[in-house]
């Protein structure tokens, strides 16, 4: 712990690792006495209005904020969770009035839609899914998927939601024999989801048919993380995240890692070890995937940012107001930044 | 490592894999 802080008061000023590439946008706080969770962004329905709105979930509230024109935002829905504190925010994309959230304690219990009557616009929530639940990720076309149970026991199932929000249809897609990880889906690929287990496997299933295709075992560090997949050209792209790999001498410390396999043959390569520049250390604690970016918070507090296409890290974002950063969130609306602090305060940057 | 360790690369794999998967 001392030797992290030690680092980042090492740190230079900002403009000097950060020259330009982000752009502060605007901030708010949001006032909460549990601590912040999560955070995100999607398009929220009004008067037959669409617009970009910031979600931030702490453990006992998830809030709704609506841009005002002064770069400033205002809270304007709130869903209060008394019994299982919330976990992470799952956004559905494709759906306009419906937000989707994970509680539970440790592990996922409940999955629950959040959302707003019609009539007078008073906030409402649906308990979706609940069990031992491993992985979930919201997937286009408005559809969900998780993974209920670990083993042998283990239930994946798809739930595709109405455009209001409805939730219209479940299928289930073959399990493989081992506990999922995380889900990705594959851009390019509306009908393939990739996901990777605990020993180190990535499978991949047809959604339409519920078929799993192929388990490919990848030779990585240990409990890697798939975050998002590109197909081109006969071959899978796979963007991995390595929360428990350890420094070398010779990488530096590795946070993601892009993978090409050939699906038919189940061969793989890494072609891309994204490490921290020099003088920088930590480990990846949480991040997210978006086109060719992939952006990070490190155990030392600092977010980071690469860009897979150039191949090296393309912005480093130190502690600001002295805290360290714990989210960070591509908007998915635009090529904007959430970063987000345990006190509630998030900042928005264009990168 | 190489791509050339990948094997024959097929631009129909995932309907190539889903007629051969299991139902």
């Amino acid at each position: 712990h001392s030797i992290e802080q030690t680092e980042i008061s090492d740190l230079p000023a900002q403009d000097s690792l950060n020259p330009g590439s982000l752009q502060l946008v605007s901030k708010f706080k949001n006032p909460s006495s549990s601590c912040s969770v999560d955070v995100s962004a999607m398009w929220w329905e009004r008067a037959a209005a669409k617009e970009p709105c910031i979600i931030t979930a702490c453990e006992d509230v998830v809030s709704l904020w609506k841009p005002l024109d002064t770069l400033q935002w205002k809270k304007v829905h709130t869903w209060h969770f008394t019994e299982v504190p919330v976990l992470q925010i799952v956004p559905v994309p494709d759906v306009y009035n419906l937000i989707c959230v994970a509680l539970g304690n440790l592990e996922i219990r409940e999955i629950r839609a959040l959302l707003c009557s019609s009539g007078d616009e008073s906030e409402k929530q649906v308990l979706l899914k609940s069990g031992n639940i491993k992985a979930v990720l919201g997937l286009t076309k408005r559809r969900l998927v998780s993974s209920i149970g670990t083993f042998c026991n283990q239930q994946v199932q798809i739930m595709t939601f109405t455009e209001d929000g409805g939730s219209k249809d479940e299928q289930l897609l073959m399990p493989p024999d081992e506990t999922i990880l995380a889900f990705a889906e594959v851009q390019g690929m509306q009908d393939a989801l990739l996901g990777t287990t605990t020993v180190n496997n990535i499978v991949i299933w047809n959604l339409k048919t519920g078929q799993l295709l192929k388990k490919v075992h990848i030779d990585s560090y240990q409990a890697s993380v798939c975050h998002r997949a590109y197909s081109e050209m006969g071959l899978l792209f796979v963007v991995l995240s390595h929360p428990c790999a350890k420094e070398s001498q010779a990488f530096g410390s590795p946070v993601f890692q892009l993978l090409v396999i050939n699906p038919k043959t189940a061969q793989s390569v890494g072609i891309l070890l994204c490490c921290l520049p020099p003088g920088q250390a930590g480990r990846f604690l949480e991040g997210d995937v978006t086109g060719h970016v992939a952006a990070a918070v490190l155990t030392s507090g600092t977010v980071a940012v690469w860009d897979l296409l150039l191949g090296h890290c393309t912005a480093l974002l130190p502690p600001a107001s002295g805290q360290r950063w714990s989210l960070v969130k591509w908007s998915g609306t635009d090529s904007h930044l959430l970063a987000g602090q345990k006190d509630g305060s998030v900042f928005i940057y264009r990168y | 490592c190489s791509t050339a360790d990948l094997g024959p690369i097929s631009l129909n794999w995932f309907e190539e894999l889903s007629s051969e998967a299991p139902p």
